[in-house]
Parts: structure tokens; C-alpha cells; sequence
């Protein structure tokens, strides 16, 4: 379902850092893998270029056999925004808006009509312990609080594929537990899975463990 | 050398939070003590009380015997700039600056000559494997390169006392393993170490673990 053929990135502001090279990657649909790596090694790099949201240097990124490079810029916006629910690593919620509106804009943008965004929105805060925090402003919250509206925000067009960059480092290990409790449901619902993460609670989890190190995979373990 | 009564936090956006209640906490000198608790259970808020970052809503912190309360903003900022390193949950560092200055800034704010702020802030950035990256800037560098400066900022004016919000959250076991062996070192050349942190390994290396449950001291088990 997801797939990558000598995926690069090298970024360049004055000198050149390459964080990503020659990666070959096959993910199958259904599967949670996690990837697991070095600080600083191209995890979030490599997550990026698979969620669309950022272009490679070099080499390509296939979803269901589509290159994203060859999308027109509405199937490039449907796709990170109806197929993919990702999950950044420092949340990128918007200061404005509150809890509530940061978690149904992702719907807005996707066409959800507006009494089912709400809808959808309260309940996914609510599963998550958020459900008070709802008229807050992010900064308002805690760490862990922040990280779990970002997770909110991805799930709420119920995409195929959840991409997410390190979704528990903020988080006790209850709350850990709870939200991987939620992601293996979400697994067993048909979605496909794929999690940066540095703990080991989460990868024990998962069906398969991708590891890089400066900018490669190094191993594909089952 | 720390000690509250009686301390508070109720923070008032339009709605009540109260974050902290009569908190009653003493640190002994040269201890190493973590604070661990469910997310958004008060440690962060417990944490900026303690560091002189915030103002408590009622009882009082008393540092080496003075009431922060009392001090003149003058003896405020030399004990948040001097007395006091401070690593904050999501690190608070400046996009303008390169990571260079973001750690040389804090040396700057405690008085060390120009020549000095820089050799320090080399050597720590050596010491945390960012070397390389002493000129980026902060939105050049993955979650955990970030994590790493502002634990060399918080470092750079040698405080006695170290106060970390979750320091090693976004790292690799291999780097929090680095990260947790340079703040034994730093325990053992005298000083007092406190970390809120969900990290068992983390809490395994300190003399005790405080525990924080809706806002209140549960338990301090060494
Ligand atoms: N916008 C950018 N400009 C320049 N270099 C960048 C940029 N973003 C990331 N890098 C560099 O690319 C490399 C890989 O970064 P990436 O964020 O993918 O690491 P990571 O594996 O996610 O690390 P962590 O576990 O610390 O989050 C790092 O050396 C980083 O400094
Ligand atoms: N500026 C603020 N205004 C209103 N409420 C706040 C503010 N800052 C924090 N809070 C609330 O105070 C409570 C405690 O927050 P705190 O950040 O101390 O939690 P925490 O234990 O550090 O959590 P985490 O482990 O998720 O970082 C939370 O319910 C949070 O929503
Ligand atoms: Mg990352
Ligand atoms: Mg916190």
C-alpha cells in the first residue's frame, strides 16, 4: 500500500545535511510497523516524505501504486487530508482555536458536514480523557494533553493509513498504554499503521520494526 | 535547599483549573529526585513554581531558605539565570538564533565574558553530539537535536541546581542512556538534580521518586 523507491532527501540552508538515502520500502496494507531509530537519523524525515507533506530529492513515494510526485495539488490535499491521518511530533495545533476546533478543522477540510464534525470531535476527545478540555486554548494544556488532540485531529476523517511521529513521548505509561490499546483497536478495524517511536512499549506492539540509522534502513525485523 | 507550603495553583481562563493544592515538598541539597504522574496532573506547573517561572496562586517556595515571593526582580533573575538550569518541556528556544547562540544566550544573561560563553557552549554541544549543528537553527533539527539544546542551555552557567521538564522524551534509548549518565556525573560533582520525567529508566538512576496525582504529593518514595 505504501511503497518507496531510492527515497531521498537532502535539505540544503547554506550547508547541505543529507538525511535520507536510497531508502527502499515496502508496506503492506493492514500491517502496524513501527520505525525506530537513532535521534537525528531521518525518522521524521521519512515520515514526512510518506504522508506527503513534504517532497523527496530523489526517488519516489507509491501509494497504491500512485506516485505522489504525478498528483495534481486536490489529490495531493485529499490524499493528507482523507487518507492519511498523521500525527506530528510536536502536534502542530493551531494557537487560535480551540481544543474542540483544532480536532474538527481536519473534518472541515475534508468536507464533513458540520454537525457530524462535531459530533465525531466530541467523542474522540472524550476516548482520549480530553472531553473537559474541549473550550481550551492549546497552550492551556499540558504536554500530554497537546499530544493527545493531535491524535484526536488525526483520527477524525477515520483515514485508511495513520502515520504517526512519536505519538507517547509525552505520556505517563497509563496513558501510553491506554492510547496503544486504542491504536491495536484501530489495527483490528482494517487501518493501516505506522508509528516513529522511541519506546519500546509501543514497538512490542507492532507486527514489524523498521530501523534506520543515518538515513538508511538497516533492518526490516517481523 | 527547596521547600514549598502550602503551594497552589488554580490557573483562571474564564473556566477554574485547578492545577496544584497544598503542596508541602522538601528537597534535601545534592539530591537527585524525579517527579512522575499521570499527564496533565500538575508536574510541569509544579516544576515553573519551583523554578521562579510562574507565581503560585497560594502557599509559598522557599529556595536555600528565601521566599521567592520576596526577592526583588533583580535576585529573581539571578536565581532563574544563575542558581537554577532549566530544561522545559518543549524547550523554548529562540527560532532566530542559531543553536550556538540559544546556548550562549544564557551565559550572556548571567554575565560570562564573550570568549568564555563561547568555549562553554562548544564543549556542551560536543558533549551532546551536536557539534555539527552549532550553526542551524532550531527548525533545522529533529525533536530530539532540540531536546539537546536546551539541556545544553540549561547547563552552560553551571547551576547548582537543575531542574529538567520530561529531558529525554523525545530520545532514543541510546541517547537518554547518554543524556541519564551525564546528569549521575553532574549529581556526583554536588549538585541538585530534580526531573519530571514518565521514563522508568530515568527513575531507576535517581534517589527518589516523588508522585504527583490531580495536583497533589502522593507519595516520595527514595
Ligand atoms: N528543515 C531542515 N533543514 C536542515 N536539516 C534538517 C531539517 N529537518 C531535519 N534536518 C536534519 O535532518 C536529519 C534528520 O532529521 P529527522 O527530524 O528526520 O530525525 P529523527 O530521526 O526524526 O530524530 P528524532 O528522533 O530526534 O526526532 C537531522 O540531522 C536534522 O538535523
Ligand atoms: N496556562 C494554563 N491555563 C489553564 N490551564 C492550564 C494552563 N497550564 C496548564 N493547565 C492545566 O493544568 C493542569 C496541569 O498541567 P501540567 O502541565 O502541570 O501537567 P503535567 O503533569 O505536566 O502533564 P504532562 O505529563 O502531560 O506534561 C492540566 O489540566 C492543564 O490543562
Ligand atoms: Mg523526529
Ligand atoms: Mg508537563
Amino acid at each position: 500500500i505504501i511503497r518507496t523507491e531510492k527515497l531521498g532527501k537532502v535539505y540544503d540552508n547554506g550547508y547541505r545535511t543529507c538525511a535520507l538515502a536510497e531508502v527502499d520500502l515496502e508496506i503492506e496494507p493492514y500491517t502496524f510497523s513501527c520505525i525506530m531509530g537513532p535521534s537525528g537519523h531521518g525518522k521524521s524525515t521519512l515520515l514526512h516524505l510518506l504522508g506527503g507533506l513534504d517532497r523527496p530529492s530523489s526517488g519516489d513515494v507509491y501509494i497504491n501504486g500512485a506516485n505522489l510526485a504525478g498528483m495534481t495539488s486536490d489529490q495531493l490535499a485529499d490524499f493528507r487530508n482523507r487518507t492519511v491521518g498523521f500525527v506530528f511530533q510536536f502536534f502542530n495545533l493551531i494557537p487560535v482555536l480551540s481544543v474542540l476546533e483544532n480536532v474538527q478543522i481536519a473534518s472541515m477540510l475534508a468536507g464533513m458536514p458540520d454537525r457530524e464534525q462535531k459530533e465525531r470531535a466530541v467523542r474522540l476527545l472524550e476516548s482520549l480523557g480530553l472531553a473537559e478540555k474541549a473550550v481550551a486554548r492549546p497552550n492551556q494544556l499540558s504536554g500530554g494533553q497537546r499530544q493527545r488532540v493531535a491524535v484526536a485531529r488525526a483520527l477524525i476523517n477515520d483515514p485508511d493509513i495513520l502515520m504517526m511521529d512519536e505519538p507517547t513521548g509525552n505520556l505517563d505509561s497509563t496513558s501510553e498504554s491506554e492510547l496503544l490499546d486504542l491504536i491495536c483497536s484501530l489495527h483490528g478495524k482494517g487501518k493501516t499503521i505506522l508509528v516513529v517511536t522511541h519506546s519500546e512499549t509501543v514497538a512490542a506492539r507492532s507486527q514489524r520494526i523498521i530501523r534506520i540509522r543515518d538515513g538508511r534502513i538497516v533492518s526490516a525485523e517481523i
